[in-house]
């Protein structure tokens, strides 16, 4: 049959490579005769030669002796589908549509043999595939893909750099663990691989973030979907640590991106995650020095970084587009109705089920009060560049009218939701922190809330202590706002009636 | 959405209510020892991690993988290496490579006997650092030489000498000086 | 809750999971300085 057909040329590559160096002439050769003699000359023979080497790959894996050579045929097979997107003529089709055709074909053996029922799929030899295509193409993209001498051939292959990993991405993303639930370690060692992510994260003009945050949600929403929060099934805890070991690796490498693109992360974080919310936020500038926040003389107005609005990647129009109209409107001019149009579009249609602490589902959208919260901070960033600090650092502004009002007229269960994505904004020295530290702490005393302030002021101790209590890291911005709060001669936390009413927060307080 | 909600958190002791939430996920843990085995900081210094980044998870990144590296054309085929006629280089007959050994240093030897296991050149660089006066112990797998500062003391059953001896680590790279107990059927 | 299928083949994937050997450079032909020699049982044997 063809497929045996196949399975011999296979073979003999296989064998080419165990006599030969990788970038031996003699491997050119045969890929051109494999073309010239009519065994790859068409896409369909492309599409089923590489099924048939796959699996062909696969069963040598499963019968090889575990303690020997096991990834023969398969680093043979990455390194052939790579030589080809390398070196075949593409005038009829781009490097783009061959990756296309590769990479379905991939998928269909994968999901076969995950699917197979009465076998123990085993991803090993899948994620070897993949991690070859990262070593090979990594291994001919060094300094420019100076090692390829043509140099039309190297501006065709710089040029398409950003593709490879993107469709690389493609492929991972439809590959996820909610998807292929068998292959979900191989998968986060695979998005943090040591080929992929780090290029992920420096592709010129950030290239890789949007697809590299597409996976990292992926993981975000698997593991929400599958934490009790009083009951953690092993794997998933397993998982957890490793996604909580990658966020460190970015953290430490490049914080920019978590910074710039924490509110999807924030969005997609499951809300018993206190430390990883902590990790993602407390993510700072390079080389910045952070001030003792702990320091009970810290001027947040003598810090040059508390001018500088911090960076944003994601695109806020997107989660917004009904209410930025409104919201925009009201800062300009605030109105009652405006404000009663804004609080009826933060509610759901649906009540979302969500493990939170305390709570069991929400019925505001949570995305869309952190997308109000935030465009806020943007827009006092933005006038406070422009105008003077004491528009913006204004109790009488719109910026802070309107949060105000939010919660003054919100349910208990928006009041909190506006209050955690404010304190969320208390991160590293930077005029979000500044501002944010500012609304809470004059919200945290205000008389204009009535007999409503000792709900506020619980809500917002609520939300800080919720920060502070996890292991560290802990944010500056949190940091700071809580020293001005114990040290502040307006406020005796400890006096506070709630406080005073549970004694295990009383006895927490009251050391520091 | 109020304190109350947190108390299960800050009260851990009580079995009851700790058993309410996942203490590993939602208090976590110290981040030192997941930090260290990271390599955040090392040396005192911050590096690039993600880059030697092995596994997700301490238990599967037992050992190192091979980060990118880039081998200029330059460096490759260079003739005359390790004094051969042949690019790349090769050691291949006991007999007619023993004069390009002895032209090599100590250090040269010594990585070429560790590389190249079961091979003629470990044979050739065993037979060439006994002619330099370097013995190998079995044991210890390491090479030593006497210490030309000091004479040993024999035993008096003449099974073994107690001296000064400069080994080779091969661990750490590095010729180190050590007083040492010798017995003579150890060595070859 | 995580049907019991689904929980069987993440505890799976959990007891196959790569390690870093599995991510390291895929092993290739690669000419050998020097032929196979018997030399002495007592010289190291992994490089």
């Amino acid at each position: 049959t063809n497929t045996e057909r196949y399975y011999l040329v296979f073979t003999e590559w296989v064998k080419l490579l165990q006599r030969v160096e990788g970038d031996d002439i003699s491997t050119i050769v045969f890929l051109k005769q494999m073309k010239d003699k009519g065994v790859l000359s068409k896409t369909d023979q492309l599409i089923e030669f590489i099924k048939a080497a796959l699996e062909l790959s696969i069963f040598s894996f499963k019968e090889s002796d575990p303690t020997g050579e096991v990834f023969t045929a398969i680093d043979a097979l990455g390194k052939m589908i790579i030589k080809l997107l390398v070196v075949q003529d593409f005038t009829e089709m781009t490097r783009a549509d061959y990756l296309n055709l590769v990479f379905p074909v991939i998928a269909l053996v994968f999901s076969k043999d995950h699917e197979q029922e009465n076998t123990t799929f085993n991803e090993r030899p899948h994620f070897r595939l993949l991690s070859n295509f990262l070593f090979e193409w990594e291994t001919i993209r060094g300094h420019k893909f100076i090692k390829v001498r043509n140099v039309v051939t190297r501006k065709e292959l710089l040029d398409f750099d950003t593709e490879f990993y993107n469709i690389f991405s493609s492929y991972l993303q439809s590959a996820q663990p909610i998807a292929f639930p068998g292959f979900s370690f191989a998968w986060v060692t695979l998005i943090s691989h040591r080929m992929f992510l780090p290029t992920m994260l420096r592709l010129p003009n950030n290239a890789g973030w949007k697809n590299l945050m597409l996976l990292l949600i992926d993981l975000l929403k698997f593991l929400d979907k599958y934490t009790d929060k009083n009951e953690v099934s092993n794997a998933i805890s397993v998982v957890y640590k490793g996604a909580l070991r990658v966020f460190l690796g970015i953290s430490n490498d490049m914080p920019e991106f978590l910074i710039e693109n924490h509110l999807e992360l924030m969005n997609n974080l499951p809300p018993t995650y206190f430390q990883l919310k902590n990790v993602i936020l407390s993510a700072i500038p390079k080389k910045m020095m952070l001030p003792n926040p702990y320091d009970p003389t810290l001027s947040l107005e003598d810090i040059a970084a508390c001018k500088e609005p911090p960076k944003v990647f994601y695109d806020l129009i997107a989660e917004f587009s009904t209410l930025k109209k409104p919201v925009d409107n009201y800062l300009r001019i605030p109105s009652n109705s405006l404000l009663k149009t804004i609080i009826s579009n933060t509610y759901r249609n649906e009540y979302e089920l969500k493990n939170g602490i305390g709570y069991d589902y929400l019925s505001v959208d949570n995305n869309i009060v952190r997308a109000i919260v935030i465009h806020v901070g943007i827009e006092v960033g933005s006038e406070y560049q422009r105008m003077s600090s004491s528009a913006v650092f204004n109790t009488k502004s719109a910026y802070y009218t309107l949060l105000f009002n939010l919660i003054h007229d919100g349910t208990v269960e928006l009041q909190y939701q506006v209050i955690q994505a404010m304190v969320e904004q208390l991160r590293y020295p930077n005029v979000h922190t500044y501002w944010f530290i500012f609304a809470l702490r004059n919200m945290f005393v205000s008389e204009e809330w009535g007999d409503q302030l000792l709900e506020v002021q619980e809500i917002i101790l609520r939300n800080l202590l919720e920060r502070i209590i996890v292991n560290r890291p802990h944010t500056w911005g949190i940091s700071v706002i809580f020293t001005q709060l114990i040290t502040s001669k307006e406020i005796n936390l400890l006096d506070l009636p709630f406080v005073k009413k549970l004694p295990e927060v009383r006895n927490l307080l009251s050391p520091l | 959405f109020g304190l109350k909600a947190l108390v299960p958190l800050i009260k851990q002791e009580e079995r009851e209510t700790a058993s309410l939430y996942d203490h590993s996920i939602t208090l976590g843990a110290d981040l030192s020892s997941m930090l260290h085995s990271l390599g955040i900081p090392r040396d005192s210094k911050r590096h690039r991690v993600l880059d030697t980044f092995q596994s997700p998870w301490a238990e599967t990144s037992r050992s190192e993988v091979e980060p990118k590296f880039f081998i200029p054309d330059s460096f490759t085929n260079i003739p005359q290496v390790l004094q051969s006629q042949t690019t790349p280089p090769c050691f291949n007959s006991v007999q007619h490579d023993q004069q390009r050994v002895a032209l090599f240093q100590d250090e040269t030897l010594f990585y070429l006997f560790y590389k190249h296991p079961g091979t003629v050149i470990q044979e050739l660089t065993y037979l060439e650092l006994r002619k330099r006066n370097w013995r190998y112990h079995k044991t210890l797998k390491a090479w030593l030489t006497k210490d030309p500062k000091m004479e040993p003391v024999v035993s008096s059953d003449g099974l073994s000498e107690r001296g000064s001896y400069v080994f080779f680590d091969p661990q750490r790279w590095e010729k180190c000086q050590r007083e040492f107990l010798l017995f003579y059927n150890a060595i070859m | 809750e995580m049907p019991e299928q689904m929980i069987a083949q993440v505890e799976s994937s959990l007891l196959n999971c790569p390690d870093s050997l599995d991510a390291d450079s895929p092993h290739f032909y690669r000419k050998p300085l020097s032929l196979p020699h018997p030399t002495s049982i007592f010289f190291p044997n992994e490089p």
